[in-house]
């Protein structure tokens, strides 16, 4: 039942359910009625408010349930809605359902750096050509390589008197792009913050809500934003930290609030965004239990055959090497214990007098032994010799 | 034939005090 693994335990790739990301997100509108009050409309009376958070209202019933911009009285005619996901999220559509006849022009723009800057992903409009200077949208969606943003027909007046301004990210994408192998369209997708802006309202009243007849003001609710909480296939779901931030609940060796990383020991191969068909997980660098850090060397990835490029840090119990896979000099492997013991490796414990240097056989644990010695630490005299009292030759020949 | 350890207290280090090893 585990998402990124399979039943083996193997990782597999993963993503989080889709989401009305924006719901119960405050949306910041630059004009709401009601601030001063006016006859229909009192932002301190909320029965007669008509705030911006009835966009995302996260349930209930309220009266009113639609946002209203003030009168709009002489141009500019432009009312911005800002919504703000609080991460980085994947699109799949956005829509808002308006409670007055529908504005004739629209723009909606996306944020990948939280507000910073913007990037419009569609144009609704009457006029695309006069309004935003594009060409109506083709029926079969861009002609490009990518996708773009179009210029879609403007949200029709329904029976009711409202209207939907409804966006896919399917319609402004070329047919066949899939978002696994195309890291254009994975871009496309990503936005951390939502902008719609109300440019031309149609010049008739509401005739939804119970408000008076007025020209030249907007009225909307139900903004949605579906999509996926980003987690580069590497997360199934998104949790609260304990800041309240919304970060995704990495697996496959990953960190971060996308899991758009390595944790520190799983770097024996560069980061990859995981797919339906490889999870590309992050792996812990192969130490043998003796270092807690490694880094990533791409010269030696590229020479194993993309395999493998970790090098432990700051082996420890005596051992050394790339994978702390042998015994640093003085110390000789211990064949009746595993590698990964922290007693692999012993000391040489070469002889002070016997012995011609410190360092041993890292394998047989031999020390060199000076004319005439022998032994494994080089202690004793060899058959035919005899300690001397010279600690340069510790052993002579016996007369 | 299993000859004995060297004996430390054999060796004379009157002209080798550089060599020897602290105990």
């Amino acid at each position: 039942t585990d998402p990124c693994h399979d039943e083996g335990g193997a990782p597999r790739g993963c993503v989080p359910g889709l989401v009305n990301a924006a719901l119960g997100r405050e949306v910041l509108a630059s004009s709401i009625c009601g601030q001063p009050p006016k006859q229909a409309c009192d932002s301190s009376d909320a029965r007669r408010a008509h705030s911006a958070a009835l966009l995302t209202f996260t349930g209930g019933t309220t009266s009113p349930v639609c946002w209203r911009s003030d009168w709009l009285m002489q141009a500019p005619l432009n009312v911005t809605l800002t919504v703000s996901l609080g991460k980085t999220f994947e699109l799949v559509f956005v829509s808002l359902r308006f409670c007055s006849t529908p504005p004739t022009s629209v723009a909606l723009l996306k944020s990948q750096d939280h507000g910073r800057s913007w990037v419009p992903l569609g144009f609704f409009s009457s006029c695309c050509d006069l309004d935003y200077g594009r060409l109506p949208a083709p029926a079969n969606g861009p002609a490009g390589p990518g996708p773009e943003a179009l210029c879609f027909p403007e949200p029709q007046t329904q029976p009711d008197g409202g209207g939907l301004l409804a966006f896919s990210v399917q319609d402004s994408s070329p047919p066949g792009l899939d978002l696994d192998s195309s890291p254009v369209l994975q871009d496309w997708v990503t936005a951390t913050d939502i902008q719609v802006v109300l440019t031309r309202p149609a010049m008739l009243g509401d005739t939804r809500d119970s408000e008076a007849m007025v020209p030249y003001s907007y009225s909307a609710t139900e903004l949605q934003v579906g999509g996926r909480c980003k987690c580069n296939g590497h997360a199934s779901r998104c949790l609260l930290d304990t800041q309240g931030h919304l970060i995704c609940d990495c697996q496959h060796g990953t960190e971060g609030p996308d899991c758009g990383r390595c944790k520190p020991f799983y770097c024996d191969r560069p980061w990859q965004r995981a797919t339906a068909r490889e999870a590309h997980a992050c792996l812990a660098c192969s130490c043998n239990g003796h270092a807690r850090r490694c880094r990533f060397n791409m010269e030696l990835y590229r020479l194993s055959g993309r395999r493998s490029g970790g090098v432990c840090l700051n082996c420890r119990h005596n051992t050394a090497g790339r994978h702390c896979h042998y015994c640093r000099e003085g110390f000789y492997r211990d064949p009746g214990r595993a590698p990964s013991d922290r007693h692999a490796c012993r000391a040489c414990d070469c002889h002070p007098v016997g012995a011609a240097g410190k360092t041993c056989n890292q394998t047989t644990g031999q020390c060199p032994c000076k004319d005439g010695v022998t032994g494994l630490t080089c202690n004793r005299c060899a058959p035919g010799f005899q300690q001397s009292r010279s600690p340069v030759a510790p052993c002579v020949k016996t007369p | 034939e299993v000859m004995p350890t060297l004996d430390m207290a054999l060796f004379d280090w009157t002209d080798y005090e550089d060599l020897k090893p602290e105990v």
